[in-house]
């Protein structure tokens, strides 16, 4: 995984790096005091290495711990071996913020549209059921109105 | 730097070329706080020789050799690090497509296919304010009927009552007992007549 | 409103006058009084 290539490639650029800083090199570099004292030129280049090692290790897990570098490693790991069986180039941003925002708005226009095409139907029901009853008191009403004129009628 | 690695950065929160600058330069600055606390070691350990021929001047220039050596491997092996980092670890390969990116692949919608569905959700919603009127039209009708269904009854109701009355008053078909009272009368006439005529 | 589209628009379309029918009462009403007047008249002179 991502987090292990990382501490690989520290420890790799460690490894070099102290290989090229060799103890030899740091002798030499400081030929006087080495003539001097040889034990104390080692134990200081001994103690310059380790801090110079434990430093670095100390600044990644901290750049680790800040931008929490395990978790996103771990889940980008995860996200494209899932995509292992894609071969085409995947969807990036275009760089037009309308433009890319337009499909992710989609699903949501896509519910509202549905909630939509719902309620337009339920209320339409219920209209065809009002309108019903209008049309049964209509006709009472003419029924009523039959009556009425009948019974004019027949007192004229 | 050429490529600014927009997606990695929605991924990580940052840019990765930015990350490398900080790591670069944290430990390029450890590198150099090291060499500066190996120098001062070494000035203090020639302080205990009294005597002794070297001067500050002679370390330092040990220091800055040695420094210059490190710095320049510490260079080159950085950005081998860093090209391995941004290629291996930093990066989202191409045919990734992140989480929050997967309605881009289910959606992808133009400009006319999103504006036609845009038109579609505000006809929908022009129908449904018609719809929801209509509704309230047609149940201020029924209020309407009930209104009018109620006077209509109430002159239904005054013709019962006429006819309740002419029943109560023995006159169960009005026509027939005006029929019934103008021949009476009419007898009555012609009693009346007689009557009169016989008084005569 | 223009309840063109409406699942309800020929109902709605089609709605009477209700105005109109209460009107028409107002006529029934004045004819029935007409009626009982001549009915008091003939029962008047009757008696």
């Amino acid at each position: 995984g991502r987090a292990q290539v990382l501490a690989t490639l520290v420890d790799t650029f460690l490894e070099k790096l102290v290989a090229a800083g060799s103890y030899q090199r740091f002798a030499n570099c400081y030929r006087c005091f080495y003539r001097l004292q040889p034990e104390m030129t080692r134990s200081i280049y001994d103690q310059f290495i380790s801090q110079l090692q434990a430093s670095i290790k100390e600044e990644i897990q901290e750049i680790k711990n800040e931008g929490n570098l395990e978790m996103l490693f771990h889940s980008l790991d995860k996200i494209v071996e899932e995509a292992k069986n894609r071969q085409e180039p995947a969807w990036r941003p275009s760089g037009i913020p309308e433009e890319d925002v337009r499909s992710a708005i989609v699903p949501y226009l896509l519910k509202h549209r549905s909630y939509l095409q719902k309620i337009l139907k339920e209320k339409e029901e219920e209209n065809r059921k009002v309108a019903q009853s209008v049309l049964e008191g209509r006709n009472k009403i003419a029924e009523l109105q039959q009556l009425i004129q009948a019974r004019k009628h027949a007192w004229q | 730097s050429v490529t600014p690695m927009a997606y990695e950065t929605q991924f990580f929160g940052f840019t990765p070329q930015t990350c490398m600058l900080r790591i670069y330069i944290a430990f390029q600055d450890y590198l150099f706080e090291t060499m500066l606390v190996v120098e001062g070691v070494i000035l203090k350990k020639l302080r205990s020789f009294p005597g002794c021929e070297i001067g500050a001047l002679q370390i330092r220039k040990s220091t800055e050799k040695f420094l210059f050596f490190m710095k320049d491997h510490f260079d080159k092996l950085f950005s081998k690090m860093e090209e391995m980092l941004l290629q291996l670890v930093l990066t989202i390969p191409e045919n990734v497509l992140l989480p929050e990116d997967k309605v881009h692949e289910q959606y992808p919608y133009t400009k006319d296919e999103f504006q036609a569905l845009q038109d579609e959700i505000n006809r929908l919603q022009q129908q449904y304010r018609a719809e929801a009127s209509a509704g309230q039209a047609l149940r201020a009708e029924l209020e309407e009927q009930k209104v009018v269904q109620a006077e209509l009854e109430k002159i239904l109701q005054c013709f019962d009552g006429l006819e309740n009355i002419c029943r109560e008053h023995g006159t169960g078909n009005f026509k027939e007992s005006l029929v019934f009272l103008t021949q009476n009368s009419k007898k009555l006439q012609g009693v009346l007549r007689d009557v009169e005529e016989k008084s005569k | 409103w223009s309840y063109e589209g409406t699942s309800q628009a020929a109902v709605l379309g089609s709605k009477p006058d209700y105005g109109r029918v209460l009107q028409e009462q107002g006529e029934v009403l004045s004819c029935m009084r007409l009626v009982l007047d001549e009915l008091q008249q003939a029962a008047t002179v009757l008696q």
